[in-house]
């Protein structure tokens, strides 16, 4: 039975270069998953992370903060958005129970993906600084692992960087809404596939017919701090077909010294 | 009395935006920055249960009861910061990101948070040209109370006062710059260590953009009302 709660993904993730792989989201999650191999393009990947990330673990290029190794490593402004678009792939069991709901969270992708799970597929739009909730409920597999495959294409307009460098290269990548330091500033060096990747958690959450989203916490204060007001608002959407009667619950508890609480 | 029950009803397939009565605390620990007092947090937890289903949803916030004011001094031109009413000497530290490859991880934020406050500082600036931080970053800050100038995604150089000009409209997609940054202060609004959103770094975001921050991230005048007991 799945755990209402947050999961991480945070292991047994591949990755592979794009234009290296033959089949599409589709075959990778269903007939033809991602293995590791003398002749594989598939290497073990670095989750969160990004593109660069994966390829240092892999020890397939130097690290660029060491020396001149930087200059070593190709550009993306001379190797092309596809020769950073990768593939990243893991697998994950999870046997929701009947009125359970299934979310597929990444909390950051640089800078737009495609997701494949089990077959199905489903395009994140761009932006560096955005969360991705996705229902996955109805294309989970109850009895066997759930096959997950996500293409990250780089930012639109990753620039070009001059030979004199200078701060944040051309400024192409200003036309995205990204980082910037990424074209190279003057206290950095610049990063060669602009920080393309899922550079931040990717979780799933189990939770019943009805899930809590985003809620916002305010305190004000009155008579010099004396008496102190918790103001809570939160999203709550019914996933069920039918009308949800529900109690809920806020509780406020201090965690005093040596682990005595106070609710 | 920290403890309080509310029903809603729920269309089938709908969602609603449920406001509580608010909670009373009598003289809660308040959360100070570093230097100037304990960083007191409570963990606030909400919970929904479902008749006949049970615990649907959990969601946990280690949240800290400060009030953090900040504005234009008419002699100095700077900006003065009250916490819980007393004013404060800011002592900051500049912050692009933990790892130009984004290798972000909690025990490195917590080294270098907890260096900073070791340092005796008591704010860290993130800088426009870098990352809106994570929740992880925010969390120390919480714990060793730096308080956090996040600055969004506008540089001088990049948009509009670099050598070449460019970009002096910002980027191509101004919704989408919103959509994220609405997002972004949506992950980040519990911190009681978020003290000042920022357009960018020696820059004024394009004026839409500016104008739809500002009016976005102003006090809710339900927050402004004084609540009679």
């Amino acid at each position: 039975m799945a755990q209402i709660g947050k999961t991480l993904l945070d292991s047994g993730w591949l990755a592979a270069r794009s234009t290296e792989v033959n089949d599409d989201g589709e075959k990778l999650t269903t007939t033809n998953p991602p293995s590791l191999g003398p002749k594989s393009p598939w290497m073990e990947a670095a989750v969160p992370g990004t593109v660069l990330g994966t390829l240092l673990k892999n020890k397939s290029i130097p690290d660029p903060f060491y020396g001149l190794e930087n200059e070593t490593i190709t550009d993306i402004a001379d190797s092309g958005r596809d020769y950073y678009t990768f593939w990243f792939s893991t697998q994950f069991h999870c046997k929701r129970l009947l009125n359970q709901y299934v979310h597929l969270n990444f909390r950051a992708i640089n800078y737009s993906a495609e997701v494949y799970l089990n077959g199905h597929e489903i395009v994140l739009p761009k932006g560096m600084f955005r969360r991705h909730t996705l229902d996955v409920t109805d294309i989970l597999r109850p009895d066997s692992d759930n096959l997950l495959a996500v293409i990250v294409h780089p930012p639109d307009h990753p620039g070009t960087i001059p030979p004199q460098g200078g701060q944040g290269g051309d400024h192409e990548i200003g036309k995205d809404v990204a980082a910037q330091y990424v074209e190279g500033w003057d206290w950095i060096c610049p990063i060669r596939d602009r920080n393309t990747g899922i550079w931040d958690e990717v979780s799933i959450s189990v939770t019943g017919p009805v899930r809590i989203i985003d809620p916002h916490l305010v305190s004000t204060f009155y008579d010099d701090y004396e008496r102190a007001y918790l103001h809570v608002t939160a999203e709550l959407e019914n996933k069920s077909t039918w009308n949800a009667e529900c109690s809920v619950n806020i509780q406020v508890t201090a965690e005093l010294e040596n682990g005595v609480c106070l609710v | 009395e920290h403890l309080h029950t509310e029903n809603v009803l729920i269309p089938a397939r709908g969602n609603i935006h449920h406001t509580f009565k608010p909670l009373y605390l009598y003289k809660p620990e308040l959360w100070w920055p570093n230097g100037m007092g304990k960083q007191n947090l409570y963990d606030v937890l909400i919970t929904v249960a479902v008749k006949e289903f049970g615990e649907s949803d959990s969601w946990m916030q280690p949240f800290g009861f400060r009030k953090i004011e900040s504005d234009i001094d008419s002699v100095t031109g700077g900006r003065l910061f009250k916490i819980n009413g007393e004013p404060i000497f800011i002592r900051g530290g500049n912050w692009i990101l933990s790892d130009g490859l984004l290798r972000l991880s909690k025990e490195r934020y917590r080294t270098d948070i907890k260096f900073h406050a070791d340092m005796n500082m008591n704010m860290i600036r993130c800088w426009g040209g870098g990352l809106a931080e994570r929740p992880e970053f925010y969390h120390f800050c919480d714990v060793y109370g730096l308080l956090v100038w996040q600055e969004f995604w506008i540089t001088g150089d990049v948009d509009g006062r670099g050598d070449p000009v460019s970009n002096p409209n910002g980027p191509l997609d101004h919704d989408l710059f919103l959509l994220c940054a609405r997002d972004t202060i949506k992950l980040l609004r519990n911190h009681p260590s978020l003290a000042l959103w920022v357009g960018g770094n020696e820059q004024v975001p394009p004026e839409d953009i500016n104008e739809a921050l500002k009016q976005d991230l102003r006090l809710h005048p339900y927050f402004t009302t004084q609540l009679l007991p």
